[in-house]
């Protein structure tokens, strides 16, 4: 062997290039082999493609390059920042051409501003949250109208089949998706006839005939108006001096005029929970908000919210451009859900929030909080908790309301009633 | 910042004659700019 080492000519000659390209392939390709190797595990083990181990969703979307290098911004981080920048005062006389300049870029309409004054705006915080002139945005006069709760652009609407959204440019998404499993009811995911409502008015059947009934539910005197306006019962709001008759909240006259209000004609009230038609569908509207626009939102119908999910997901930008090139983009950002009932059965509203605009504001949920770290921890912490229970993470946290409206099980809304609104970062 | 609205609503039902009543009509087209209170649709 020594003397083999020792007089063996060594020669050294090239390979051919095709042999070179090929084996940088075989190499390239033995990597990507591993890498999906090792994803598929870990998916695996963690019960679903792309979930942290705890269960929280990780957003890992696909698109263009500019999508994954939007991935990989902290875009909550930067979107409460701006909302931090955007509530620094604005120098007084810097005001009034500051707000003009935006609304000439923006195209907001400064006629039907509530304060003309713009000087009263101390940011652009507020600025953005203005409110409207009364009467700026008259209501559809008819009764069985569905109205826009805001200002924008309707980006999409149809009817939803096999439980999929239709997004932008043919993308879908899935139902459960966007507002959460086990929603909407049975009754409508399985495409049953009849009337959704059928629970609400067992539980309560024999006990309300009427509308003197209804005002006095389980011993306590709600009225119809009190429950519509999500009120207290009208024992604890009594003044000292007994209100006229005409004006009482339960007084014939009252009652009549709320009937009257809700179209409910010689109808019973769960009428407004139940639907007559035999036969309904899904239905879907998306509205995308301008940075130019109204960014309050108003009830669009009459309503009752009977529950809110909150899911604290990612802020990316819904502009059109990225409704377009990334799919299932509201089911990826921050968004509440409000899930409830009207005359026809299931009802949902659906704020999700952007990059420059991640707040989103309940009037009547003082305990939500959006795009916040303790919202973000929060997060985290149910889904190890899940986790440590062996339960998958829902990805969403619920509250339900129904304090004071026990008869019609949450909130009630009236059609334009304002509901909230976004608010910058 | 978006809206979605997810609703039920009756399915417009067409009888022998020919006639239809009753069903969800929307009031508007893709690209629309609306109002605060514009109606979406009917019943």
């Amino acid at each position: 062997l020594r003397a083999a080492l020792r007089d063996s000519k060594t020669q050294w000659y090239q390979l051919p290039i095709g042999v070179g390209i090929g084996f940088v392939g075989l190499m390239q390709f033995y990597k990507v082999t591993t890498r999906e190797k090792e994803k598929e595990e870990l998916d695996e083990v963690t019960g679903a493609a792309g979930r942290k181990p705890n269960g929280r969703e990780r957003i890992r979307p696909d698109g263009p390059w500019q999508v994954r290098a939007m991935s990989t911004l902290p875009l909550k981080a930067m979107s409460r920042l701006w909302g931090r920048f955007n509530e620094l005062d604005i120098p007084y006389y810097l005001r009034v051409p500051g707000f003009k300049l935006y609304s000439f870029i923006f195209g907001v309409n400064l006629d039907e501003v509530a304060e003309p004054d713009l000087r009263t705006y101390p940011n652009l915080a507020a600025f953005f949250y203005r409110k409207l002139k009364p009467g700026a945005r008259p209501l559809d006069p008819n009764p069985n109208a569905l109205l826009s709760p805001s200002d924008g652009r309707i980006l999409q609407f149809g009817q939803i089949e096999g439980g999929d959204i239709e997004q932008v440019k043919g993308m879908t998404y899935s139902i459960d998706a966007l507002l959460g499993k086990h929603t909407p009811t049975p009754s409508v995911a399985h495409g049953e006839h009849g009337r959704p409502s059928e629970r609400h008015i067992s539980e309560n059947e024999g006990l309300i005939k009427t509308d003197e009934e209804f005002a006095r539910v389980n011993g306590i005197s709600y009225t119809l108006p009190s429950l519509l306006s999500g009120g207290r019962p009208s024992g604890s709001t009594q003044t000292e001096s007994p209100p006229d008759e005409a004006e009482r909240e339960d007084s014939p006259a009252a009652i009549s005029a709320v009937r009257a209000d809700l179209a409910l004609g010689e109808k019973p009230w769960y009428a407004l929970l139940a639907p007559e038609e035999n036969r309904t569908a899904l239905y879907y509207a998306v509205i995308y908000l301008a940075p130019g626009d109204y960014h309050r939102f108003h009830s669009p119908a009459n309503w009752v919210v009977e529950r809110r999910r909150h899911f604290a997901g990612e802020l990316y930008s819904v502009s059109p451009y990225l409704q377009r090139t990334l799919p299932g983009l509201f089911t990826l950002n921050e968004r509440v859900v409000l899930l409830g009932r009207w005359r026809w059965g299931f009802f949902s509203y659906v704020p999700v929030g952007a990059t420059n605009v991640g707040s989103i504001k309940i009037n009547f949920d003082r305990e939500l909080r959006t795009n916040s770290l303790t919202t973000d921890t929060e997060a985290d912490r149910a889904a190890e908790e899940a986790a440590a229970r062996g339960e998958p993470y829902l990805g969403f946290a619920e509250a339900t309301y129904a304090s004071a409206s026990r008869v019609l099980g949450g909130h009630a809304l009236r059609r334009g009633e304002e509901m909230g609104g976004f608010q910058l970062g | 910042s978006t809206v979605v609205l997810v609703f039920e609503a009756p399915v417009e039902q067409g009888s022998d004659a020919g006639e239809t009543k009753g069903g969800w009509r929307w009031n508007v087209e893709k690209g629309q700019r609306v109002k605060m209170g514009q109606a979406l649709g009917y019943v």
